[in-house]
């Protein structure tokens, strides 16, 4: 049998370099760890299964949770992909239009990076692979008229979704930002709010630099969720933790690979184990 | 910035005369916090503080009249010193002279490897570029792309050749072509990925390159450390290339890439664009990850 054991201040050390290591991060894990460690001060005592099971709990609940149904129930659902450079938005989208083909919807991709080198022929050749068309224009287009050509397609064409790629771009740039804004205003015109999903795809190699890419993306436009890519490295992903609880961003899905299929509805619990074993 | 965490940290200390041993843990434990926001791996925090801590310790920080610029400067001085005290060029010494650029998915190898196209063809070189990322979409369309825009050669192949196949040929057409250069891009691959991580090995033997450059992103956390390790046991670095710098991660990997490999950092992507690479100097970046 497993004896119960009392925490000491170097048990919390520990956990708290375990903690910063996952890339929680310094407010985080303080957070998570000074009661106890004021409890341990104060004399109280504290089993390691009373810590673990406290942990856990607390940091489930800073987890925000998706409130409304995935994917949306309107007539065509757009989920539009935003996010910093090379974090995996055109990937995951393939990945995510081909969930939603298997459920037997009709699927519509936009090729909304017309700036990257062959970054319209990536997402063409994604939906050569899983048999989804593509709406695209050229590479130096207006990305706002591609969006705009390809939603009126899906509401003339009767489409159940439609997935929209855009440019890669740091949270930090004025012109990118304003872009982003009118990439929204153009959709509003023609879908309304309630049928849009807007994600934030972050990299779980992220670290705190994920904070300021949630501030500066959710002042330009609403997000509705996130999701983590990249989880099949050695990265935990903390940060999202993080960035869950501050601005209250549930997290949808987690991308496990490089392949359409490496696509995985967010486990709040598995999540929380990988970090807090 | 630092300075100023430390005066709040420190705040009152002028009224007791000045600064005791005791301050100074004290500032200690807020420069630790400082580089962990700043992204800088645990551990290396830990290095990095013990190293500080005697001279932080010091008559000439408890003696100071200006303690906080005393304690700031040595963190400064010793950020310098870790990133790699002054910049480091390429070593270009054989002909052709082979470039091996490898990192994770998407931390920006591609777009710097034409940008190291044009760094060097503005320098008076003749290189040449090739893909041998055969695994994703377009990536070789990519690389081609990026050639064209800078007038600059491009080894095309099909994704149905090998890696190794694609990168033997075009060094031989790089040889035969009196190009000076080669320039390998490689697909994106996990430090854990035993099949990519043998296939970048096989890479490395056949070409034989004299720079074999990590490509990594500003933003990495705390798990920088076991790619950069990783990556530098299996294969061998020569150096690093710290990308996306032009935003606003503090970039405190690039610290502990660094300190576990030893190996320099010796160029920094600050933009999208083909002209936005820089030579790495460690002062800049040192103030940086300071705050
Ligand atoms: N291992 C792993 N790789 C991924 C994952 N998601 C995407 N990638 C890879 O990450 C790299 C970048 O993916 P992209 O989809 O091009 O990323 P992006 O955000 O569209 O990039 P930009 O458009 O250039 O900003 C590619 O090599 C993808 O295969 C994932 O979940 N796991
Ligand atoms: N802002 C900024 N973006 C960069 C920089 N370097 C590369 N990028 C962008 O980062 C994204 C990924 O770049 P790629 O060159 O495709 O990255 P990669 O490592 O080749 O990706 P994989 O081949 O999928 O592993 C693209 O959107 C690039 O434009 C940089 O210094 N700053
Ligand atoms: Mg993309
Ligand atoms: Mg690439």
């Amino acid at each position: 049998f497993v004896v119960e054991k009392l925490i000491d201040l170097a048990f919390l050390e520990e956990l708290e370099e375990k903690l910063i290591l996952s890339d929680l991060g310094v407010e985080t894990t303080m957070a998570l760890l000074d009661p106890f460690k004021n409890k341990i001060l104060k004399g109280e005592p504290v089993t390691t299964s009373d810590l673990k099971r406290e942990l856990k709990r607390i940091s489930l609940n800073l987890l925000a949770d998706y409130e409304k149904p995935f994917p949306p129930d309107g007539k065509p659902g757009v989920l539009f992909f935003l996010g910093v450079n090379g974090v995996g938005k055109t990937t995951t989208i393939a990945k995510l239009a081909l969930k939603l083909k298997e459920a037997n919807k009709k699927v519509l991709l936009i090729a909304g990076d017309t700036f990257r080198a062959a970054a319209i022929d990536q997402l063409k050749k994604w939906g050569e692979r899983l048999n989804i068309p593509v709406v695209a224009q050229q590479e130096g287009a207006d990305a706002s008229s591609v969006i705009y050509q390809g939603l009126e397609k899906a509401l003339r064409e009767d489409y159940d979704f439609v997935l929209i790629d855009t440019a890669g771009r740091l949270h930090t740039k004025y012109n990118l930002m304003e872009e982003l804004k009118k990439m929204y205003r153009v959709m509003d015109k023609l879908v309304p709010r309630e049928k849009r999903v807007n994600l934030l795809v972050l990299d779980a190699t992220t670290g705190q630099n994920a904070i300021s890419q949630a501030e500066h993306f959710s002042k330009a436009i609403p997000i509705d969720a996130l999701i983590i890519t990249k989880m099949d490295g050695t990265a935990k992903g903390g940060i999202a933790l993080a960035v869950s609880h501050k601005y209250k961003l549930p997290i949808l899905f987690i991308g496990l690979g490089e392949k359409a299929e490496d696509l995985l509805a967010f486990d709040k619990e598995a999540f929380i184990s990988a970090i807090l074993p | 910035n630092l300075s100023e965490r430390l005066e709040k940290a420190l705040a009152g200390f002028r009224d007791r005369g000045k600064l005791s041993p005791d301050d100074i843990k004290k500032g200690l434990r807020e420069i630790r916090l400082a580089l962990l926001e700043a992204d800088v791996n645990y551990r290396v925090v830990k290095d990095f503080l013990a190293r500080i801590e005697a001279r932080a310790l010091s008559a000439e920080v408890l003696e100071s009249l200006t303690p906080f610029q005393q304690i700031v400067k040595i963190v400064y001085d010793e950020l310098v010193n870790t990133l790699g005290g002054k910049a480091q060029g390429l070593n270009l010494s054989t002909k052709p002279t082979v470039i091996l650029l490898a990192g994770l998915q998407g931390s920006g190898k591609t777009t710097t490897a034409g940008k190291l196209a044009l760094f060097l063809k503005k320098r008076g070189h003749n290189p040449l570029l090739v893909s041998t990322d055969v695994y994703r979409p377009a990536a070789i369309e990519q690389l081609k792309i990026l050639s064209q825009k800078i007038n600059i050669p491009f080894f095309d192949a099909s994704p149905s050749e090998g890696a190794l196949e694609i990168a033997n040929n075009a060094f031989k057409m790089a040889k035969n072509t009196g190009r000076d250069v080669l320039i390998v891009d490689t697909a994106g691959r996990l430090h854990i990925d035993e099949d990519l991580m043998e296939e970048l090995q096989s890479l490395k033997e056949s070409l034989k390159p004299v720079e074999t450059l990590l490509v990594a992103d500003a933003m990495m956390g705390q798990d920088a450390v076991n790619v950069a390790k990783t990556f530098h046991e299996r294969v061998g670095l020569t150096g690093i290339i710290l990308t996306k710098v032009e935003g606003d991660a503090r970039g405190g990997a690039a610290l502990s890439m660094k300190e576990v490999t030893g190996c320099p950092i010796k160029f920094l992507g600050v933009g999208e664009k083909l002209e936005a690479l820089e030579v790495f100097h460690p002062e800049r970046l040192a103030s940086r990850i300071l705050g």
